[in-house]
């Protein structure tokens, strides 16, 4: 997973 | 993605087509801030890079995409089409005050010192500040048309949309936070609140928006 959750918001 | 989210993103888009709509049916961009509609297309473009590496979904795709599109053609309707119409000596916020901080924030606020991390951090620095050129101008004519003030309007549920979002992602995906995006997120809907103020006792009154002198 990416670090950052809001990497899969816009 | 949960409704929050969702009916963020959809006011996001929303304000957008006001936008287009104010300056295509009245033939003219007048009181909207062509340094923060730049900003934005500056946004777009450093956060959607990872459109190139990175997969979340169709709508996430096709949303990204219809946000750098739509930013771009804004900008060219504004120097372009109805550039008479745009009137450059009110619109004098001083955006280099924006940048600096921004590019010195997201050097050392990032999740992973890389060229695409620190894009992405920046970008969402400068969002949450990127209003502030159309919220000046705002403050220095006084007083807006009423569809400017619905486009306003919009793009502030968006953000306090994203707020109830991230509160029910902490409760639903096990204590995630993204300290980053929620920081940058509080600012950003906290420069909404005056205008707000203004939107809701005027505007949805039926009164025009206009400041007090």
């Amino acid at each position: 997973q990416s670090p950052g959750s809001a990497h899969d918001e816009l | 993605m949960n409704l929050f989210r969702l009916l963020g993103d959809l006011s996001h888009l929303a304000s957008i087509f006001i936008l287009l709509h104010k300056i295509q049916t009245t033939r003219s961009c007048r009181g909207i801030s062509f340094k923060t509609q730049a900003l934005y297309v500056t946004v777009f473009v450093a956060r959607y890079l990872d459109l190139f590496y990175r997969y979340v979904s169709l709508y996430n795709s096709v949303m990204k995409l219809f946000f750098i599109a739509s930013s771009v053609y804004i900008l060219y309707l504004m120097k372009y089409k109805y550039r008479p119409t745009n009137d450059p000596s009110i619109d004098t916020f001083r955006i280099e005050y924006l940048l600096g901080p921004c590019v010195l924030l997201s050097l050392i606020f990032n999740y992973k010192f890389s060229v695409t991390e620190v894009l992405w951090s920046f970008s969402i620095f400068l969002e949450s500040v990127a209003i502030l050129p159309q919220l000046f101008m705002l403050q220095r004519t006084g007083e807006a048309e009423t569809i400017t003030t619905h486009y306003l309007a919009a793009l502030g549920v968006y953000r306090a949309l994203y707020i109830p979002n991230w509160i029910y992602r902490y409760i639903t995906e096990d204590g995630v936070v993204d300290p980053i995006a929620v920081t940058a997120g509080l600012v950003q809907t906290g420069l909404y609140i005056d205008f707000f103020y203004v939107y809701f006792t005027k505007v949805l009154q039926g009164q025009k928006f206009e400041l007090p002198a």
